[in-house]
């Protein structure tokens, strides 16, 4: 049996900076630093493997706490209405992130109604109806500034006697620090359920791909105060890596259930490990 | 909290002697991950701390202060050196009016932050136009016009041309209508979108703007270096916004884009509101990042 390889400090460094640059944070990259440095205690590994193992730790991290444990098409009948609330702090990409899905269930042949339920935002309701018309979907919407709790409701009460297969709601952008704000997306929650009883099916959290650690702070607030399904993580079509996904789903345990790579309608994949490692390695 | 953590490194200093290389690089290494955990970049957070460890070896302990909070002081001061530089007021050119360019990653609030600016510039007795040439977000010149509106603000929009065509109209009708001011509200784009950079440049080469302000998101991560680098490489920005800062990301970003970009930190966000924007403080900032 070989000696095992140490790492030396430049080389360690050099492993750090790949993992931090990548936005996985300082705990998450020190455990698989860990991870890594079991394995060289086991394993006759050489300089030029480090980077290999490092790359297969990670993969085998996402797979283990990120990646979706069953498919959709796994689940029994789908309920219908299938209500999905689309939340984050402002800017993200969540009107975007729902114009895109609606336009892949469209296409899929199922009947699709948007809610247009930020009725905050200057224009959002303008900006989510170019989105529905695109995608070919009906909308509905309040009046300028309404309550969103009552364009929820009328929302779904259009949708059980439209008998529409899914629902996808549009809320505003809210930082998490705001109570109020997320106090309001409580208020969806119950009034919502006033109508489908197991609504929302569910919730998708955007998280914008360039986010650095406060990502996990985000989805904590929003997963105690909604609960959060799923993330979808945008703009990764640009330079940011997401690496804070995996914070994410380990603390705790949420998915990535979709990958938005532009501004585009087609511009949206479902969720690969290998997407985020193969960023983080190149 | 970043003094308890210091104490315990200089226990063994007691009010004099001088701060050893030692206790220094051994306290800075809780430093830096107390910086990476606040978003600043890696490269930049190493920079960062050799700079401090320079400045702090060898430097005598106050009697009134620990070891620790020597540090911590050298710490604090160079950082808000370092994001700081004193405010200056926004440069005006010698043409009217002056132009301001908006420019930035898609959803950092640009949009929002032309109006901001807009009525900041009038409440200092500036007479601004708001140029709406965000050709391809959905709403987006919609947006602009409403919150003009909502703030009787005069916003300039012109609907099925490009970019620089609307942007040169609203020009000209900010010279005709006495507007000394034009700030251009731009499309978000990536800084690895070669089209969209170049219509950028093409932007800045028609306008001459005496400001090109980076609107960047105070939430970014680790990729703040790049979209920052890119921004100043190709297009030179003169000042940088900080958004999003009502919320509780630490803004390590913000030391990523000072020293990447070299451009001065002007303003802030912090609110959704038209009156929520203030200038920079990086002494506040300083305190934010350090937790
Ligand atoms: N490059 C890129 N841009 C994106 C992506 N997703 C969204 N965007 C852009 O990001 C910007 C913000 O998107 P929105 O959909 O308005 O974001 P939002 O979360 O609804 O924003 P608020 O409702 O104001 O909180 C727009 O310019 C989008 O085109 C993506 O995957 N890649
Ligand atoms: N809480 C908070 N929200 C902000 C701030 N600045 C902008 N926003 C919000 O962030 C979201 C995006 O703002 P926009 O002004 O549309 O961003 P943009 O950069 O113009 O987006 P694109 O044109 O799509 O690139 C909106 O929901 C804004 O209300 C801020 O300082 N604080
Ligand atoms: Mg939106
Ligand atoms: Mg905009």
């Amino acid at each position: 049996v070989g000696a095992a390889l140490k790492l030396d400090e430049e080389t360690l460094e050099k492993l750090e900076e790949i993992l931090i640059t990548a936005d996985l944070g300082v705990e998450t990259s020190m455990e698989l630093i860990e991870r890594l440095r079991k394995r060289l205690r086991l394993e006759s590994v050489t300089a030029e493997d480090v980077l290999r193992v490092l790359r297969e730790e990670l993969d085998r991290m996402i797979e283990e706490t990120v990646a979706e444990k069953e498919t959709e098409g796994d689940e029994e009948e789908q309920p219908r209405p299938h209500v999905t609330f689309v939340v984050g702090v402002n800017g993200t990409g969540k009107t975007t992130t729902l114009g895109k899905i609606a336009n892949r269930y469209a296409k899929q042949g199922e009947s699709v109604l948007i809610v247009a339920a930020d009725t905050f935002r200057t224009a959002a309701v303008e900006q989510v109806a170019i989105w529905a018309e695109r995608a070919g979907v009906d909308i509905v919407r309040g009046a300028t500034g309404a309550d969103p709790a009552s364009v929820v409701y009328d929302g779904l009460s259009a949708a059980l006697s439209r008998n529409v297969q899914r629902v996808l709601v549009d809320t505003a952008g809210r930082l998490h620090t705001k109570t109020n704000l997320m106090a309001e997306l409580g208020k969806l929650d119950r009034v919502a359920k006033k109508l489908v009883p197991e609504a929302p099916h569910e919730v998708l959290l955007v998280v914008d791909g360039t986010t650095g650690q406060n990502g996990l702070s985000q989805a904590k607030a929003f997963a105690e105060v909604s609960g959060v399904t799923a993330l979808v993580v945008t703009k990764l079509d640009g330079t940011a890596k997401g690496g804070v996904l995996v914070p994410i789903g380990r603390e705790l345990g949420i998915p990535v259930r979709w990958i938005g790579l532009g501004e585009g309608i087609d511009d949206l994949v479902p969720f690969e490990p290998r997407l985020v490692v193969e960023a983080v390695f190149g | 909290e970043l003094t308890e953590k210091l104490e315990g490194f200089f226990s063994g200093l007691k009010g004099r002697g001088k701060l050893t290389e030692d206790n220094v690089r051994e306290s800075l290494r809780d430093v830096r991950r107390i910086l990476l955990e606040a978003d600043v970049n890696f490269a930049v957070a190493r920079d960062f701390l050799k700079r401090v460890e320079e400045k702090a070896v060898g430097v005598d302990v106050l009697k009134s202060v620990t070891p620790a909070q020597q540090v911590i002081k050298i710490l604090h001061d160079e950082l808000t050196e370092l994001l700081g530089g004193n405010f200056r007021p926004l440069k005006r050119s010698k043409e009217t009016p002056t132009v301001i360019m908006m420019v930035g990653l898609q959803g950092s609030g640009k949009t929002t932050t032309t109006g901001k600016l807009g009525h900041y510039l009038r409440s200092h007795g500036m007479r601004p136009m708001l140029a709406a040439c965000d050709m391809q977000r959905p709403a987006a010149i919609d947006q602009l016009e409403r919150i003009g509106e909502q703030s009787s603000l005069t916003v300039h929009a012109k609907r099925g041309v490009s970019a620089l065509e609307a942007a040169l109209a609203a020009k000209e009708a900010a010279r005709l209508g006495g507007q000394d001011t034009l700030i251009v509200d731009t499309a978000g784009r990536l800084h690895v979108d070669e089209e969209l950079m170049n219509e950028l440049r093409d932007l800045r080469d028609q306008l001459h703007p005496s400001e090109i302000l980076f609107v960047a998101d105070g939430m970014t991560g680790q990729d703040a270096v790049n979209s920052a680098k890119a921004f100043t490489e190709q297009l030179d920005i003169t000042g940088v916004v900080m958004t999003k800062l009502d919320g509780d990301a630490r803004g390590g970003a913000a030391l990523s884009v000072r020293e990447v970009s070299g451009a001065p930190i002007r303003f802030a966000g912090i609110g959704e509101k038209i009156e929520e924007f203030e200038e920079f403080h990086p002494d506040r900032m300083a305190n934010r990042i350090l937790g």
